[in-house]
């Protein structure tokens, strides 16, 4: 897991 | 996007607004934190460096261009037109504290060691702590104008919203960040003292007051 999936949020 | 997190962000986007207002209206930035303001600003900026290389959609860059630009000029106002009206003596929050737990806390956390991650996960750390010069200033004056317990309330709401969001993707994207996550609870957990003195006072027309 390399934690970019959450990084479509603010 | 979902339901929750959509509103969550209008709720900050708001939130945002009800302080500027609250500025405008009074021409006074009494009860607010400097430090915290700061925080924010830091917490942006070092949150969305992706900007520059990573495209989300058009919502997600004028939100990411709309939350640093207002913490900047939030700090402008109360640097220069309302400077008068800051109390310094009340915003005594120790914030290296944060500044240096968040970096400790990312450093350790990081998923991996690159500089935007690692800065991304600084400002997670930094987010979940940066309202306590806030809450202390709060706590020290034992009351509050209501529009600033609005601003906060629509603050506090905006990260309780982000953990039903995290929530719902678990349950249908199976998608979990755990330091966000952790993070978010903490930072909620520190408004319940607030929540509870908002809801029993000010929401029956009552004017804040810590007992």
């Amino acid at each position: 897991q390399d934690g970019h999936q959450l990084k479509d949020e603010l | 996007m979902n339901i929750f997190r959509l509103v969550a962000d209008l709720m900050h986007l708001g939130s945002i607004l009800i302080l500027l207002l609250k500025m405008f209206t009074s021409r006074s930035c009494a009860g607010i934190s400097f430090k915290t303001q700061a925080l924010y600003l830091i917490v942006f900026v070092t949150r969305y460096l992706d900007l520059f290389t990573h495209f989300v959609s058009v919502y997600n860059t004028f939100m990411k261009i709309f939350f640093i630009s207002s913490a900047g000029y939030i700090l402008y106002m109360m640097r220069v037109p309302l400077k008068d009206t800051y109390n310094k003596h009340l915003d005594a929050f120790r914030w290296e504290f944060l500044l240096g737990g968040a970096g400790v806390l990312a450093l350790v956390f990081t998923h991996k060691y690159t500089v935007i991650e690692t800065l991304w996960t600084y400002s997670i750390f930094l987010e979940m702590m940066a309202i306590l010069p806030q809450l202390l200033q709060l706590q020290r004056t034992g009351e509050a104008e209501t529009i600033t317990t609005h601003y906060l309330f629509a603050l506090g709401a905006y990260r309780a919203l982000y953990i039903v969001n995290w929530i719902y993707r678990y349950e249908t994207e199976h998608h979990v960040d755990a330091i966000s996550t952790m993070a978010g609870i903490v930072q909620t957990a520190l408004y319940c003292d607030f929540f509870y003195v908002y809801f029993t006072r000010v929401l029956k027309g009552k004017r804040f007051k810590l007992p």
